[in-house]
């Protein structure tokens, strides 16, 4: 029976019976996606339908949402207009070899119940950089050695930010050159707040920072071969 | 015509046959999230001589009719199996605690053929 099952897992991209540990919550886009197909199973839907993800409007069978693995990063001497600073890391590596990918979408979620009155019309700036180069711990890290992808202010905090990193996410699956990203989150010193202990308060509602997660769709080549299309 | 074998009925001939899968029942109920099982069906039944048009006989099987009713105990009736499947959507927890949306190809059994 072991042997049964172990074959039938393998065919399903699976190594070994999955055993989770700390189960984290369903994702909503996932559930959702999961309900339209239970209503609408693709019974009399050709090949094409079953291999594409028409809620985002990609190719894909699969869709994994990867939860973030990196870590605050704490600085000894903390800049003034920067709230928060966050390595963040997705482990794309068991995304397997047939597998192409066509969509990777960055949720940085903020929860609802942390909107702080003090924190009420003000700017916050966003930037996401790519690590390009490791720097060794306490060290500073060199402007050379990260790349600028997202620059985007926002006033409220109690929503979710997507932005698209399927490029990027392509180079990820190569686990050597992985190096993450790095989240920093400011506010816009212009009326002086900074000078003042209301800064502290301001960054206080960074602390609605929730989580980030990493939602990705593949192909599987070998369950939806690509056909070419007749000239 | 072999004089023992029993007379074929609508209900012993090839057809699916309602199965209910639960994940619970082969122990993957604390990876797989949803759904908590499904209906997967089965091929069950007789292949017998004639075969007719609503049985999906390939070639060979009329063929291997043919020669059952010749010689019933040198070859056997053509087997009832799955000839069309569908697909399901499975939601689970992988090998590294990420939640996974995935769509697997022949699950169900739609038709049965000989």
């Amino acid at each position: 029976l072991s042997l049964q099952e172990s074959l039938l897992l393998k065919s399903l991209g699976l190594s070994t019976k999955p055993s989770p540990k700390t189960p984290v919550p369903v994702p909503s886009v996932l559930w959702r996606i999961f309900q339209n197909r239970k209503t609408s199973p693709s019974t009399n839907k050709g090949l094409e339908d079953a291999c594409r993800v028409e809620e985002f409007n990609v190719p894909g069978n699969i869709i994994r949402v990867f939860a973030d693995q990196g870590h605050f990063v704490h600085n000894r001497q903390p800049q003034a207009l920067l709230c928060l600073q966050k390595r963040l890391y997705f482990n794309l590596s068991v995304l397997e070899e047939g597998e192409h990918l066509t969509m990777a979408q960055l949720e940085i979620k903020f929860s609802h119940n942390s909107y702080h009155a003090s924190g009420q019309g003000r700017v916050f700036e966003l930037r996401l950089y790519q690590t390009s180069q490791m720097s060794l711990r306490g060290m500073p890290s060199r402007e050379s050695s990260r790349t600028l992808l997202v620059e985007q202010s926002f006033a409220q905090l109690h929503k979710s930010l997507l932005f698209n990193l399927s490029g990027v996410a392509k180079d990820w699956r190569t686990y050597s050159k992985n190096l993450g990203l790095i989240l920093e989150i400011s506010v816009d010193g212009g009326d002086g707040a900074s000078a003042t202990g209301g800064l502290q308060s301001l960054c206080a509602s960074i602390d609605s920072f929730l989580d980030t997660s990493l939602l990705v769709v593949t192909l599987s080549q070998q369950q939806c071969r690509a056909s070419r299309r007749r000239r | 015509r072999s004089a023992d074998s029993p007379p074929v009925t609508p209900s012993n001939l090839c057809k699916p046959r309602r199965l209910y899968i639960s994940f619970s029942d082969v122990g993957w109920e604390n990876w797989i999230i949803a759904p908590q099982g499904y209906m997967a069906n089965y091929c069950l039944g007789e292949c017998p001589f004639p075969l007719t048009a609503e049985l999906n006989s390939t070639n060979h099987a009329i063929l291997q009719t043919m020669v059952h009713s010749l010689d019933p105990q040198g070859t056997p009736q053509p087997c009832c199996v799955p000839v069309r499947l569908s697909p399901i959507s499975i939601l689970y927890y992988d090998n590294n605690d990420n939640v996974v949306l995935r769509h697997y190809e022949d699950m169900v059994v739609d038709e049965c053929g000989c």
